[in-house]
């Protein structure tokens, strides 16, 4: 299991760091061993967006760690496809050019995986392919309703 | 394996049976705060076998089912399934025969939860084999809930391995 | 001490009920002592959004409790208001309506209280009097620049 | 007492000497992801005492001087500047005399940190006591950090009580 540990880590490690640019418009990420043990290492991540120094992802902005985050779980699932994947407002974070990188990015993995994503940012929502909308008109009751996306634009102009 | 559609009976705050219908392969959920969007997740976890009522944002167990509102009743069970399309025979084994795949649990007033798979009832260890090997799980990496995207980079270094190890 | 604690906790709880139906809509909140001993219980808070059964914060929504967190802030803030209240997205949950009920709530206190208000969001954006942009134009180098609102308006809409 | 200006040198992503400007009660701040808003709160509670590397997103108190970038050397020193208005008297004491309050604190290399108080060099003490009473301070509930707003109502009790007793 040590060099199936490996291999697992080496796969995942070369993905992250070709995802990480993709979502950053340039700099690079490592995942990194934190002991000459395979069998009992930890794992830490590095990070350098484009033009900066510090590595520590301590340092790192809010929406800067939602994209790392992100670049990882993707670069995971480039190794093992899950059948579907829900993500549930990873998208908070980040300003409108991150998340537009970050659409195109989901866009091209649902050729392969199925992404439910839950979400309040309109752009996010645009990149849908199928909307729905839960809402509570009867207090306490969740349920369904379609969505038009016009009357959702419409709303966020005024 | 695509995930066709998710059915919810007296789930949180679905107090009416109400099917999620997902044909197609990007799928945005939306909707006012507190509306029920998060609870969709748990039910997923649920369904899969989370055992831990933290996880679920709850105190115990029955704490998934609907507890009542201004308007309506507290139900006594709660039920979620999730239907996938097995057309590409992913599944293997016993299943590679059926083109659909339905896995369901319940839950009553008395915390017992009961699994189905395909309309007969089986083990919990059915359910968590059905998955094994493909990325998915109560747990998996592929289900990013509210508020932790954050801090998934910053997590303890065996925390972060063990996240690396189910895609192994 | 034990009076004075006692006081406090009785103002904010007021407050607090008074402040969390203006943000909900409806519904209604409390603080709750875990103990009889007023110099050592705990604080816990109950929610009630409108027309729900649930007390346990635990079990609301991410939107939810920012929310709640809000009206207690500010609960808090009318007892002793502090001469300036900085805010990083505490927006970044919320969904439309709830963030025009909490502008409206804040121009309120920023009669007395001066805001800082660190946003994505474009309706907080439009309510705030003043609005400093900062930017990386040099990688890894902060600067402010002027924000005109006609020009972020104008980029959500496409 | 209103914020009348922060005034910034090598503290963390701000290189160049920067001055935010405070004249209206209600200000926004926006900018895209890593620019440096979030950096401007960790200089609000440093200048007001923060002891606490990992409170300022750090690991020793050194890192909020600026590292370097690209085209940039790191720098020896970081400064804060605040100034406040003090035209209603606000504050009591020896400060009712000065229509502007102005704390400022430095820190070079070796972790050495000095604090000036109206340009006069003072202990970290006297910073602290200048808010005391006001609600003000490096961890006061009137410094919200980014991603905490959700979790704050779910806090211990003993810690939900020592929020409120900064209050009293
Ligand atoms: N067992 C239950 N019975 C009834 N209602 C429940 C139950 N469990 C949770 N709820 C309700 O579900 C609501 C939370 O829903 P959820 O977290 O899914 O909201 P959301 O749509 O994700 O909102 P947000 O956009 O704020 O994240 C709470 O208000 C809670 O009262
Ligand atoms: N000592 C330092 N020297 C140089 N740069 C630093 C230093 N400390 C932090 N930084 C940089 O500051 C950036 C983070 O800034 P900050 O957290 O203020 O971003 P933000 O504007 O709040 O972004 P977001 O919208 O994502 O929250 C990081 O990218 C980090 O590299
Ligand atoms: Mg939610
Ligand atoms: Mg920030």
């Amino acid at each position: 299991t040590r060099s199936r540990f490996k291999e697992t880590f080496d796969q995942i490690n070369t993905r992250l760091n070709e995802l990480f640019p993709r979502l950053f418009g340039g700099g690079a990420a490592a995942l990194v061993l934190t002991g000459d043990d395979l069998l009992n290492a930890g794992v830490m991540v590095t990070a350098h967006p484009p033009g900066k120094r510090n590595t520590s992802v301590q340092m790192l902005s809010g929406g800067e760690k939602a994209l790392v985050a992100v670049a990882l779980v993707f670069a995971i699932f480039d190794l093992n496809p899950a059948p579907f994947c829900m993500l549930d407002e990873v998208d908070a974070p980040m300003d409108d050019a991150n998340i537009t990188r970050f659409c195109d990015l989901v866009h091209e993995i649902s050729q392969r995986t199925q992404f439910i994503i839950i979400t309040h940012n309109r752009s996010t929502m645009a990149a849908c392919h199928q909307l729905i909308g839960v809402t509570m008109q009867e207090p306490g009751v969740s349920r369904l309703v379609g969505v038009d996306l016009d009357e959702v634009e419409r709303c966020s102009v005024n | 394996m695509r995930l066709r559609r998710i059915k919810l009976a007296g789930f949180k705050s679905f107090v009416d049976p109400t099917t999620f219908d997902l044909p197609s392969s990007l799928v945005g959920v939306t909707g006012p705060n507190g509306a029920g969007k998060s609870n969709l997740i748990d039910a997923v976890r649920w369904v899969m076998g989370e055992s831990s009522a933290r996880q679920l944002r709850g105190g115990q167990m029955t704490d998934v089912i609907f507890s009542g509102s201004s308007g309506r009743h507290p139900l006594s069970s709660a039920s979620v399934e999730m239907v996938f399309d097995n057309n590409e025979g992913r599944l293997g084994g016993e299943y590679a025969r059926f083109s659909e795949i339905s896995i369901r649990r319940t839950v009553d007033r008395e915390g017992i939860s009961n699994y189905y798979l395909n309309g007969t009832r089986c083990r919990r260890r059915d359910i968590t084999d059905v998955f094994l090997g493909t990325g998915l799980g109560p747990r998996s990496y592929s289900l990013i809930e509210q508020g932790i995207i954050s801090k998934l980079v910053e997590s303890k270094p065996e925390d972060l391995r063990e996240f690396l190890e189910e895609a192994a």
